[in-house]
């Protein structure tokens, strides 16, 4: 699965995501790619991609949670993602980015792994798996 | 605060990844940060810019997507996409893509230009042709390293996530269906029954 979140100069928020799903998968199997509020959302305040154990991410509304808990909550994109990933996912794995209006940008997984690359307009750049 | 783009290429690495295999991606979602922070540079709208950096992740067989997509049981490919805009709050969707090069793009134009979020199969099949977006075969996305994978898979009798085999320990509870044969010898498609449980 590939995904990216996007705000630009004007805090706009904006969210893709796109996969070929699970090898071996049944013919027909549909996952959280394409299902707007889990692998994929964005708001006023926020944008989400996510990524792995599909059938986790649909029942978690992965993407949705993040963006309700900074709208209800008031809480930060930071603390929204931990959380979500911490809480949401019941056994399953998964991970995602995400990107605030403000300008914020993190990721979280639960996994060994995520492959994720961010960059900012004041010139930071980062790309990594496992960290 | 500026604007920031994040790219991802997949979740739950196997951690035996050969060093050469995580370069590869690593130089990838590099080449597509650099597309996107150009493209926002110019003041491309986001929505633009996730759906551009995402036909780039689409178009190279890196990753699961577009070309070299995960295979279903019978080697084919089926891909899903979707795109969301912000501020509009507008969303568009598809699922069982099999010939549209680019899944993103297509999303994209069911926002766009229907008056629907989703589209599916061959609806989505359909809706492509109207709109003209560039399609191919399905052996465009299928790529060596995946056949490679589905014959593994086949042979363990399992589904695969993105780069890793399901184990208890990455895979939660569809993994410990697998492992401990679960779905009180049911099958289907030559699966545990419990393995599509959660679905």
């Amino acid at each position: 699965t590939v995904g990216c979140v996007v705000v630009d100069g004007e805090g706009r928020c904006a969210a893709a995501t796109s996969t070929g799903g699970l090898m071996n998968k049944m013919a027909g199997r549909i996952g959280d790619s394409p299902i707007i509020g889990s692998g994929t959302y964005a708001c006023e305040v926020c944008a989400v991609s996510c990524t792995g154990e599909g059938e986790a991410i649909i029942r978690g509304t992965l993407a949705r949670d993040v963006a309700a808990l900074m709208e209800y909550k008031g809480v930060s994109l930071q603390e929204a993602v931990d959380y979500v990933i911490k809480e949401r996912l019941d056994e399953g794995k998964a991970g995602l980015i995400a990107v605030s209006s403000a300008g914020d940008v993190t990721y979280g997984f639960n996994c060994n792994g995520m492959f994720t690359g961010y960059a900012t307009e004041d010139g930071f750049m980062h790309v990594g798996i496992w960290e | 605060g500026g604007w920031a783009i994040a790219v991802h290429g997949g979740a739950g690495v196997d951690p035996n990844l050969p060093l050469e295999r995580q370069e590869q991606a690593k130089q990838l979602l590099t080449r597509c940060l650099l597309i996107g922070a150009e493209a926002l540079r110019s003041n491309l709208a986001a929505i633009d810019v996730v759906e551009l950096v995402v036909r780039e992740l689409e178009t190279d067989p890196v990753f699961n997507s577009g070309r070299g997509s995960a295979l279903t049981s019978k080697g084919t490919v089926e891909m899903e996409a979707s795109i969301m805009d912000g501020p509009r709050r507008r969303c568009g969707a598809v699922s069982g893509v099999t010939t549209v090069k680019n899944p993103v793009s297509l999303a994209r134009l069911v926002m766009d230009r229907s008056p629907h979020s989703y589209l599916a199969f061959h609806g989505a099949e359909d809706f492509a042709r109207q709109q003209g977006v560039e399609v191919v075969d399905n052996d465009y996305f299928i790529t060596e390293e995946n056949i490679g994978m589905l014959k593994q898979a086949k042979e363990a009798n399992t589904i695969m996530f993105d780069y890793r085999i399901p184990l208890t320990a990455t895979c939660g509870t569809a993994a410990a269906a697998v492992e401990g044969g679960g779905g009180g010898g049911l099958c289907m498609n030559g699966l545990p029954l419990s393995v599509y449980a959660p679905e």
